[in-house]
């Protein structure tokens, strides 16, 4: 399973 | 973090750079959309609301800060310091064509319906097209300085860095965010007619003209 989209990314 | 993101990262910063070098070396913004830079701006505070809330790292909130102060520094600069140098008239891009279909897109494809999230949305769509005030003025004028095409460059650089980063998360972190990585390819594609012309005029030494 594909983990969940963190908003890590600038 | 993996080295694709830092130099994209880097590379953005970089524009960023190239951009504030632009209008103090000139002591003018000719050939910069205001629209773009506010559109920026824009993003920026709309995304990094998360600042205030959510502790990321040292780098991630670095350089969340110098993103939106840098974007308001700008738009000081062409809205009161260098206001003479800069030409409204050939900045014509209607802005609110690409508002509200972001509105409408953030709407419809979000992770969560909060309004952090929404507006996280909203800002990654902006961000894709922010770009077109500046690209279409570049169109209508058909010349560029060529510092004012570094700065497109880089900017473009940072966003093309972006899409092996999320190749390599997608195979190292099993992890993909549909949402950024949609947008970022439109976000790239948008750089690739420039990019023909500044890989093959500006950086063979010649001046960035569009062909008549």
């Amino acid at each position: 399973p594909l983990a969940e989209p963190k908003h890590d990314e600038l | 973090m993996n080295l694709f993101r830092l130099f994209g990262d880097l590379s953005h910063l970089a524009s960023i750079f190239i951009l504030l070098q632009k209008i103090q070396s000139t002591r003018s913004c000719r050939g910069i959309s205001f629209k773009t830079q506010a559109l920026y701006a824009t993003v920026f505070i709309t995304r990094y609301l998360d600042l205030f809330y959510e502790w990321v790292s040292l780098y991630n909130f670095t350089m969340k800060v110098f993103f939106i102060a840098s974007s308001c520094y700008i738009l000081y600069l062409m809205k009161y310091k260098y206001r003479p140098t800069h030409d409204p008239s050939i900045d014509t891009f209607r802005v609110e064509y690409l508002l509200g279909p972001c509105v409408v897109l953030a709407l419809l494809f979000h992770y969560k319906f909060s309004i952090p999230e929404l507006l996280w949305s909203f800002s990654i769509f902006l961000e894709a097209v922010a770009i077109l005030p500046q690209l279409f003025m570049l169109q209508r004028t058909g010349e560029a300085e060529t510092i004012t095409t570094h700065y497109l460059a880089a900017l473009g650089a940072y966003r093309a860095l972006y899409i092996p980063n999320w190749i390599y998360r997608y195979f190292t972190e099993d992890m993909v965010d549909p949402i950024a990585v949609t947008a970022g390819l439109v976000q790239t594609a948008l750089y690739l007619d420039f990019f023909y012309v500044y890989f093959t005029k500006v950086l063979q030494g010649q001046k960035f003209e569009l062909p008549a």
